[in-house]
């Protein structure tokens, strides 16, 4: 008399979407720009073009309901665009993407833009439009998800001819919200967006008709990620059973080399050693146990090559200090310390942490008394939790400010952007980082850091300060 | 060249397993514990005898590996049992299971047993074996977890007769863990468990062969909670339309009292009339306009009945006490005020607050001064993120101690239950609890509750000192 069923990845999520950020109206409408917004700035940089993107929030109006508000929401982007036969899966179908590699996106679940659509669709029973190319025809999707099934139920599909060969995304869908409620942190989202991507054009206008624009102040991009092989310090039992069956190479020195980063003739030939495995086993015969001992010999083997850190894109000490510059409006009247850290990993995952420090009149005028905490994953503005993540942590229980000259009342703006191909984050929300030790440490000497260069500056402001009075 | 793939929930799962809890040896040590046990509370109650739980920790000696650890965990129950069918893919397949119906039960999510057999294999390669019968035949299954396909690998199926009609589930698995880092929480974890499940047995071995026992304080079980139909506030687009293409209803009036929980003839004649829509209408001839309208008017009609809480089953005040003052060893020197709210209801969702409040001699000889929180959700133990929660939330922000005569020295016990078919996490780790505005109310009207009969209790206790002095 026990029932028992199976749900889709779409309807588990249907049944929890404040696990997915969709906690209640106004939260789910940050929640839905902020996973379209980083799609198209994705795209964008995928297609190595400095981001144009659109974004129009409508309230739709109800003459009968004043307690429930809906808004049509509106972005578009010069991306890469969808071919035609991914668009239904990206768009209605969760655990479906193009980020699931080694490689640093601020996309990483295959759930965001189809959790916008879903909840869009709950709330309103509209469909969504996506048009997109990249660069041939035109495809236009009218589509809904069928969430028992997880996937796409196409209403309308047209093609149409694209003669000045545009490229890119144009999404638009219909859900209940409240953006009263949450306007000043979509603002907020939108103004740290710029900060930290200071090479993109964002155009935003609001249900009030009020257009904000956020203007580039670079057109220089940010290296491109590469996609990189498995470091074996990452690698667990499952991992490496599916690279053996997938393998064409033919013993397991040729594998080590090959599905590896870093791995040379004699790092393969001394880590078999240890592992205890013959260099010219063939990978596909390996025992079970075998298995095991490889695995537990990534760990103790010590003479690996530092990971590869060309599948992470820094902001760069430049673009930070432009963004941070344009957006909090500072002058010469004011300092900045930025700082970036060699790359470092933890559990086997590369990942760079870089910090900034600022300080002066604008700051205290704009930003009154106390440390302000911008903190930023993978160009991702994290603006809930503060207190849960790693980056509070480490300002204000790792650091003793007083030796850095700043007292309660110091006026000062930290900033604090990690990057890695696994962000930490401890739920799908991307609302904080996880305390992971290896990330604690470099957060924390990466703010000292930044840190040393303020107290420099307070000396030398409390010098000529002295000077002046004699 | 933008490559696109659809990964499965295990693989999901497995690639994030810090979102499920499985964050680190330690941590996953206390996670899988979790998982197994409370999949054996909730098999238990549902075949209604007194929990019989037996769970075993051994370390497995690994002469070469002295940093990383290996144990066999093992747990056994007196619950249910599972039918053959369902074995495998209710440990080795996510979103799988038997509680995706509306009534209050430990798991929700269809996915934690499966996660702990799912870290074991990743860290060990070694497969779960899965001992079960629901009083015939006793099916014993050794299997693996096919990630790629999120299903079961079966690797070998023994059927045994079952003479004494044995009735329960066994499971042991292998995987990496850190007790020394998690043992103190972990027998907190399970000392929290008997407080607020004083009717089950509770047997554990650790490591080093140590026996914990935690005998029950009583036989008498808490009333079974009943499957419901969904209340109308708890609905939207999707459930709607749902319950019209299943349904067997030929008229939309009969569908209200079908199948919604206290709609009768006057309430679905009425509700119909402000929704706009025909008492005689056929359900699936529906417009999807007729739909969406529908469901506002769920919200705006004011007359259904208040929720039916018999999905709901809270521990009860006796119950409560009982358990509290075993675990905590109270005397006659100490005392402890027990309260249950009435039901209430958050976007649809039945709960009900319990609460209770020690103070005396054991209390400040066992927790010194100060006030320890300890939290339950559908009596699970919350040991991590405690300032995160709702209920950390009420009893440190909302609530004025002064007045209840507490000072800061002042030793205070507070355990707070939450019980609902849907506990507000917010993650699928099940750490806390999100502070959904009604959730908050009502635990912070508990508190005060009881908070009022430590108060008088004080006054007492000072008016008895008082006398005694003159
Ligand atoms: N504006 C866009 N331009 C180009 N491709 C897009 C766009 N939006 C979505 N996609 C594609 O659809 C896929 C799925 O998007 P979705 O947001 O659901 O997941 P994700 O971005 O991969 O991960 P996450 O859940 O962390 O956001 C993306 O991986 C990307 O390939
Ligand atoms: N010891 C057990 N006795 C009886 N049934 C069990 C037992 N353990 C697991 N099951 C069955 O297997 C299913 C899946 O368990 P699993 O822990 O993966 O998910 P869940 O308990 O439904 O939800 P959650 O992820 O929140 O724990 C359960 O719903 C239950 O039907
Ligand atoms: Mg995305
Ligand atoms: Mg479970």
């Amino acid at each position: 008399q026990t029932e028992y069923q199976s749900i889709s990845p779409a309807d588990f999520f249907y049944r929890n979407r404040e696990i997915a950020g969709f906690s209640n109206p106004s939260r789910a409408t940050y929640t839905a720009v902020r996973e379209l917004l980083e799609n198209s700035m994705d795209a964008c940089e995928a297609q190595r073009v400095p981001p144009e993107v659109y974004l129009r929030i409508t309230e739709i109006e109800d003459k009968r309901d004043t307690e429930t508000k809906f808004y049509k929401l509106r972005i578009e982007d010069n991306g890469t665009g969808v071919p035609e036969e991914h668009i239904p899966k990206a768009f209605a179908t969760v655990f479906y993407g193009s980020k699931y590699i080694l490689k640093q996106a601020r996309g990483t679940f295959g759930l965001g833009g189809t959790m916008a659509v879903l909840y869009g669709q709950i709330t309103t029973h509209k469909p969504v439009q996506v048009i997109s190319s990249t660069g041939g025809e035109i495809h236009d999707f009218t589509m809904m998800i069928d969430i028992q099934n997880n996937r796409a139920s196409i209403l309308k599909h047209n093609i149409r001819q694209n003669p000045s060969g545009w490229r890119g995304t144009a999404l638009e869908l219909q859900m209940e919200g409240d953006y009263s409620r949450i306007m000043y942190r979509l603002i907020e989202y939108l103004k740290q967006t710029a900060m930290v991507n200071p090479y993109a054009d964002l155009t935003y206008v609001d249900p009030r008709g009020r257009l904000y624009k956020f203007e580039r102040g670079t057109e220089k991009l940010p290296p491109l990620p590469q996609s990189v092989k498995p470091h074996p310090h990452g690698v667990d039992v499952e991992t490496f059973r599916r690279l053996i069956a997938e393998t064409k190479t033919r013993n397991m020195k040729q594998f080590m080399m090959e599905h590896f980063q870093g791995v040379g003739p004699t790092t393969a030939y001394k880590f078999l050693d240890l592992a205890g495995i013959s260099t010219k086993a063939k990978p596909k015969t390996l025992s079970p146990e075998d298995l095991v001992k490889a695995v537990r010999a990534t760990r103790e083997y010590t003479g690996f090559k530092r990971p590869d850190a060309s599948c992470l894109s820094p902001i760069g000490e430049e673009l930070l200090e432009t963004g941070i510059k344009k957006e909090l409006n500072l002058t010469e009247e004011d300092y900045i310390k930025v700082v970036t850290r060699k790359p470092s990993t933890y559990l086997g995952f590369p990942f760079i942490v870089e910090a900034a420090v600022a300080t002066g009149r604008t700051v205290r005028k704009t930003h009154g008394a106390g440390i302000t905490i911008y903190r930023f994953a993978n160009r991702i503005p994290l603006l809930f939790d503060e207190s849960s993540g790693v980056i509070w942590k480490a300002a204000n229980r790792n650091i003793n400010w007083k030796t850095y000259n700043v007292e309660s009342d110091t006026s000062l703006v930290i900033a604090v952007h990690v990057c890695s191909t696994k962000i930490p984050y401890k739920s799908v929300g991307k609302e904080y980082m996880a305390d992971q030790p290896a990330v604690e440490r470099e957060v924390t000497n990466a703010i000292r850091e930044a840190a040393r260069g303020v107290r420099r500056y307070f000396n030398r402001r409390f010098r000529i300060a002295r000077e002046s009075r004699r």
